[in-house]
């Protein structure tokens, strides 16, 4: 008379820890922005939005006369889409923030010397 | 080369009359 013997250890689950792994996605390339940044609005300060603010800063840090490329950008803003890339580039190029080197698809920050 | 500057300072052109 008994149909499920296995249904004792199976259905207890209240061993496992709730989600408390705040150490994983730890923000790393937006540091030094202003830690708190309201993903919804999507504009902080300078009234860039947070993408735009990820790209300009990856421009900025590339010490490469010719600049970072747009293949680097997408390369190290892996959870960014190549087209929201595009967008932000286009945006921060229009805005005098970065300009085109050597060719259309690399890019350097005006504001960085 | 020359493309770098031309474009450098037109970019900082429009950054100029974009604070204005």
């Amino acid at each position: 008379s008994k149909p499920q013997s296995t249904s004792a250890g199976g259905g207890m689950s209240s061993n496992v820890p709730p989600m408390m792994r705040t150490d994983m996605g730890n923000k790393g390339t937006m540091g030094g922005m202003g830690g708190s940044y309201a993903g919804a609005t999507d504009m902080t300060k300078n009234g860039l939005s947070g993408n735009q603010n990820q790209v300009l800063s990856l421009i900025r840090s590339c010490p490469e006369p010719q600049g970072i490329s747009i293949q680097d950008l997408k390369q190290r803003l892996s959870g960014i889409s190549l087209t929201v890339i595009k967008q932000a580039v286009e945006f921060l190029s229009n805005e005098g923030h970065i300009f085109s080197t050597i060719d259309e698809d690399h890019f350097k920050s005006t504001d960085s010397d | 080369q020359d493309r770098i500057a031309r474009n450098k300072r037109a970019a900082l052109e429009r950054l100029a009359s974009a604070h204005t």
